[in-house]
This record gives C-alpha cells, structure tokens and sequence, in this order.
C-alpha cells in the first residue's frame, strides 16, 4: 500500500508539475509530503511559483492564480487515475480569456480517456464542446433542456 | 465506459420528464442564474450515491423532491436514472448497457435499481467502485468549491492521492 | 442605542426588500431578528424567496442567486448609512449577463453619494464606468497601470 | 467627501512609482489575472489603516513590500498615499485637501502621516471613524467574499446592521 501511494504520489507530481508550466507557461509546482500526522502518515503540501515570481504561500496568489493551480492538481489527478465522467461546475469563472484557452486546451486532451460535462458561462469553453445543453426555467419555475448548436449560444460573462 | 443518456424527472427543478444524451467527449451545460445547471450535476452525483446533505445542497431526502411553485403543484417522487454504455465490461456486470436508477419519496425512502431489478444502495455503490466511476472526490468539482483542494488540511490531500492510488 | 438599532434595522430592511424585488424581478426578501445570543441581543437572519418558488434555506439558492441576494444586503447597508467610498472585488462573478444589468443599474444609482471602485472582468460592468484604469504585468513581473477608455478593453470573460 | 487620487510605490506588485486619479462616480479596475487588480484594493485598505493579514493576504508586514522577481531586486519600503478632497469637510480637520500617508519597512515598522505630518496609527484610524470612510466592513468586498454575508452567524450579521446604525 505505501509503495502505490508513493508511486501514485510521484506521478500526480510530475502531472501536476507539468499542468502548472503549461497554464502559467513556466514557474514551477510540486507536491511535498510535510509533517507526518498520528498515524505516521505525511500530509501533502503545495508549493507553486509563477514565472519569475518569488516563491510564496498559495495565499499570496491571486484568485485566478489559485483557480489555476488547483485545476493543475485535478488534471494530475485525473492524469494520474483516469475517472470515466467528470463534472465541472464553473471551475473557470475567475481566469481571464487567455488562462480560459490554456485551460480548454489540456482539457480537450484529457477528454479522449474522461468525459467531461462543464458547467460553464465563458464562450471559450462552450466552442471547445462536442454537446451543449441550454437550460432555462420558465414562469412555472420548472427546468426546461435544449439541445444547442454554438450559433445558438448568446453567454458573454 | 461512459455516460449516454441521464433521465431525470420530479428531481430538484426539473418537474417535467426530462432526457439528456450524451456523448464521449466535453459536453457544455450553459444557461442564465437559477436555472437548474448544478441541479443536473446535482441529479448525477444522487443517482450514483451520494448523500451528503451540504454537496447535494438538501438537508433531508424530500428537499431534492420538486417541492411545486405558484403555478405547479409539488411532486411525491424524485427519480433519475443514468445509462451508460459497458461495452467494454468497465462495470463487473453482464449487460452491455447498465441503467441505474434511484427514487426518492416524500416518506424518505429511497429505491435503488439496476437494469430494473431492485438493490440495495451498497449494490450501487459496490458496482461503482470497482469501475471507479465519481467515487473520487475529484471527479466532482462544485461550484465556488475549485479553490478548496488549495485550502484542504494536509492530510485529506493525502487522502486525494490515496483514491488516485 | 436600542432604538438607533431598530431604526436602521428598519431602514436596511426596507432596502434590502426593495433591492432583492429589483434584482430578482419580484419575490420577496426579509432580515428577521432571532434568537438572542448570551447578552439578549438578537441574532439577524435572512429570509429569501425568489418569485415563484418555495421559500427555502439561503442554501437551496444557486450561485447567482445568491450573489445577488448578497450584493443586495450590501446595497441596503449603503442606502441606510452611506459610505463615501466602497470597494468591490468580482462581485459580479457569478451572475449572467441579465443580472449584472440589475446589478449596474443600482450601482449607478447609489454611485451619486459612494464612490466606487469595480475590479471586474465583465464588459457590462465596465461599460458603467465613468474611468476605467486597466492593470497589466510585464516581463518584469512588475505592475503597471493605464487609464483606458472603453473601446481600449478587450474583456470578454 | 472623495478619494482624488492614489499614490503606490513598493507596495507588493508596484514596483514603480504609480498613480490612479479618481473621479467621483464609478471607476473599473481591469485586466488579466495576476497582475496586480486586487493589489490595488488591497493599497487603499492599507492605506486606512488595516491590518488583518488573512484580508490583506500579507502574514507579516514585509510581506506587502515589493518582494523583487527575477529581473527586479526587491524594496525596502512599500509607500501608499491617498489624497482625499475635503472641501466639505466631512474629515474633522482643517484642510480642504487630506493626504494620508502609510509606509512600511522591513524592520517591521510602520509609519503614518496626514498631510506630510507623522501621525499614530490611532490618530489615522480616529480620522476615519469620525468620517466613516472604509471603517464599516462592508465597504469593502473582497474577492470570493461576496457571499460571505450570507454565512454569518446571526450575531455577526447583527454587528454588520450596529456599524450602519
Ligand atoms: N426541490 C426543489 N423543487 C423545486 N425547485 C428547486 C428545488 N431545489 C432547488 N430548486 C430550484 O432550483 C434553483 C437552483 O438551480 P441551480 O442551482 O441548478 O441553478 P444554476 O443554473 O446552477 O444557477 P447559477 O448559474 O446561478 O449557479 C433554485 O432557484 C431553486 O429554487
Ligand atoms: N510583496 C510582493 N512583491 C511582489 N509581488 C507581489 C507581492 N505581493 C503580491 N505580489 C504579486 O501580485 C500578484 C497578485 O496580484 P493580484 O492579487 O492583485 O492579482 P489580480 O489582478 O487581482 O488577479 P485575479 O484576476 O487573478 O484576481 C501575485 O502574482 C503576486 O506574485
Ligand atoms: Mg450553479
Ligand atoms: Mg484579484
């Protein structure tokens, strides 16, 4: 059991390493295992450098730094143990346009092995959809589903 | 092994027998404020378990039950159900199409089934686990919560890579 | 002391009802006084109903609708006890494009006796601006800022 | 009563000496991420005399001094000034113009003056208080903090009604 946990435990480093330099193009992340708890078991710590920043506590990152950063440690995850479905809620509501295209890109290529459904209001994460539901609730307070084509989109926040 | 179709009908908002499809790939759910958007991710987690009162936003068994508005009259049960393609043997199961289905009633019971035959929750929940489908925490990521793997103590970060494990 | 509290209890209650009907287009909203704590001063709760629906926990409410429900708490407190100056950081996060419509509208009426300062990635927010300072970071890692006019953004998220 | 002007130099991003003219009315701080939005928010707070580190994301004073990057070797004081137009004399003090002025250094010291005096920080933050600028928590919202009003205990949110009153 240690022995999966340390492997599992370095691969999810390297992925995550590796999402961190692609969202931030550059910096370095990694995964510590910090003080060991009662049972002797070491938590998990995080350490992340933007480019050219000086390294810091996660809580002087700004909120779309953050967003960043734990989206990176997810995709490790999931790089590291593929799950079958994942569901996003607006998980890229802080990150400007440009975080939002470095974000879809990884995406789409962990969607060959997960499928994803993303809950989302950002144009360019819904242009990277294979489906898109509308959802919308009429006078009688009831949830309605549309199937969309992009053309039919009008999100702009 | 993946998602093709999620019904789901007196669920939360969504009074009226409604049907998603599916395909393998990134699926979009868009629309404006209160709409339903987390109710159908809400709706998936339910059917594959869940039961902890704060993710699933209710406190007892009747609130995820479509509780009426001024126009429309509250409903008695809940029900959704995923299908999913086992083609490939993923869940340790014959078919090669499972539907699971959950229902909950205003009495506070609630009925498992699989391809039509009534389990129990652990049925469900076993099935699950051995094709690891959303039983990893981070297979979910709920709204407002993305920073929270930031803010997580570190042990229950060692816990994120144990399920990875 | 007592009745200067109940006074503006009253006040930010009124407020607070007349905001959350012009954001949420109807419904209603209240701040009840609970129970009394170990001093006997009440607790104050909030009561929220968007139209149509069933009254339920603030926690049945989705994002946005929260959001609002929280920005138009805040705008009530303004309304009873003006500030001069009041800072907002993305509290338009989670609202779609009809809401933050709602949103600007208030904000531009209380914006005659508070000033405020928006940090926002919406384009309808900023179109509200009367200056627009636009902050970027170079190579350097060092931050810069240039007034903009509102042809200059290029927001989008 | 309204803030005519910002003056930031060494303070966390702001390196160079920077300055933001206001207007009363609305002004829009905008940009990508990470480059300095909430740093601005966070000078203003500064400023008027906050010095709660969890809302200022800084654990110890140095922390809001210009820390170098790179290609940038770091400061060894953070200045910020806010000039307040005071015609209408709302602050309880002579001046048609109020400047106040807060420095840090790296030793830990903080340093206060009103229009180029030294001052206490008691005597900046009983200027405030009389003109209620800044002082009521919910003059401020910060980032990811919007609905934080809604999770107050009730006593919490009845201190938040006693600062309006
Ligand atoms: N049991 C129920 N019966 C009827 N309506 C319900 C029930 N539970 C929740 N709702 C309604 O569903 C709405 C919330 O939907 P949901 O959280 O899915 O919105 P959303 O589309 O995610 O919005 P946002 O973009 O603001 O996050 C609420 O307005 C609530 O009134
Ligand atoms: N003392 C310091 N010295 C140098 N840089 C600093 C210092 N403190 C914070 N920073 C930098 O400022 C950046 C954060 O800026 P800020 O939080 O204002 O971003 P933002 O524009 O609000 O972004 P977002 O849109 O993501 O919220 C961080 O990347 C951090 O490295
Ligand atoms: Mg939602
Ligand atoms: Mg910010």
């Amino acid at each position: 059991i240690r022995e999966r946990f340390r492997t599992t435990f370095k691969t999810v480093n390297q992925e995550f390493a590796r999402y961190f330099s692609a969202f931030f193009r550059g910096g370095t992340a990694r995964l510590e295992l910090g003080e060991t708890d009662e049972y002797g078991l070491p938590g998990v710590e995080i350490v992340a450098q933007p480019p050219g920043k000086k390294l810091g506590s996660l809580a002087l990152l700004s909120g779309g730094e953050r967003s960043l950063t734990a989206v990176a440690l997810l995709f490790a995850l999931l790089q590291a143990n593929p799950s079958p479905i994942c569901v996003l809620d607006e998980v890229d509501a802080a990150l400007d346009e440009a975080n939002v295209g470095r974000f879809v890109e990884e995406l789409r290529a962990l969607s060959e092995r997960t499928q994803f459904i993303i809950i989302t209001h950002n144009r360019r994460t819904i242009e990277t959809a294979d489906t898109i539901y509308g959802v919308s609730m009429g006078a009688d307070n009831v949830s309605r589903i549309l199937s969309l084509k992009l053309e039919d989109v009008h999100v702009d926040e | 092994m993946y998602l093709k179709r999620l019904d789901v009908q007196g669920f939360k908002s969504f009074a009226n027998k409604t049907q998603l499809q599916f395909a393998p790939g990134v699926t979009c759910v868009v629309g404006p404020n209160g709409t339903g958007k987390t109710n159908v991710a809400d709706s998936l987690r339910w059917v594959l378990g869940e039961h902890a009162s704060r993710t699933l936003r209710a406190r007892k068994t009747e609130d995820v039950i479509f509780a009426g508005s001024d126009k429309r009259a509250p409903q008695g049960v809940a029900e959704v159900s995923i299908t999913l393609d086992n083609s490939r043997h993923w869940l340790p199961i014959e078919f090669d199409e499972v539907v699971v289905t959950r229902r909950a009633y205003r009495s506070g019971e609630n009925e498992y089934l699989i391809n039509n035959s009534k389990v129990r929750l652990r049925d469900v929940l076993e099935l699950f686990m051995k094709a690891q489908v959303g039983q990893n925490s981070y297979a979910f990521m709920g709204q407002g919560m993305v920073e929270q793997v930031l803010s997580l103590r570190p042990e229950d970060r060692r816990a994120l890579i144990e399920e990875a494990a």
